[in-house]
């Protein structure tokens, strides 16, 4: 049964149905009303504390990234430090050499 | 039905949370 | 008026209604519940995507970690090695000189 059918048959059966069918419906659909409406909140609820870890642990990240380059450019500076010291000792030891 | 396609920011994903959470259902 | 007194109205406004209102609930409660799936079926989208853009940017986090520890030790190694070349340095000067 097509989508249309189906609304069209529910269409019916509510307008052909008595007060007592129809007071059921009520309480069935106001039941499974406030059953997803719970659902719903929690789904919300879950996805509010998600994207608020989140938010934190890409603070976390942002922090690491800038502590990362820092040391990383330390590291560099003295690398080039080391080359300096290093081609200096070089030449003082060929200069006594001659 | 498969992820979202047009997922949107943090901001406007908290406001979409925050209204289902504040939206009063008779 | 509490939520007691307020469910005993809303049912005896179901009991003493006519057909006609009690299709207009039934018209109303089913749209109701239509939109409150759709939006608990969206929150919970919206919130599986972002727990997993959270373990992805986890997963970063864990490796810029390692990259950071990694070139925190290397600086630490080249800073005792460059004190070992200054002390060696200082003997040698003071050697020369005495």
């Amino acid at each position: 049964m097509s989508v249309e059918d189906q609304r069209y048959s529910d269409a019916m059966r509510v307008l052909e149905a008595g007060p007592e069918w129809l007071r059921a419906e009520i309480e069935r659909l106001s039941r499974e009303l406030s059953e997803t409406t719970h659902e719903k909140i929690q789904a919300a609820e879950y996805g509010l504390v998600v994207l608020e870890e989140k938010q934190q642990l890409k603070q976390q990240y942002d922090d690491l990234e800038i502590e990362y380059e820092t040391v990383r450019q330390e590291l560099d500076m003295l690398k080039e430090a080391f080359g300096q010291v290093y081609s200096n000792h070089k030449k003082v030891a060929a200069d006594g050499e001659s | 039905s498969g992820t979202p396609c047009s997922m949107p920011q943090s901001g406007v994903l908290a406001n979409f949370f925050n209204s289902l959470l504040t939206k009063k259902v008779g």
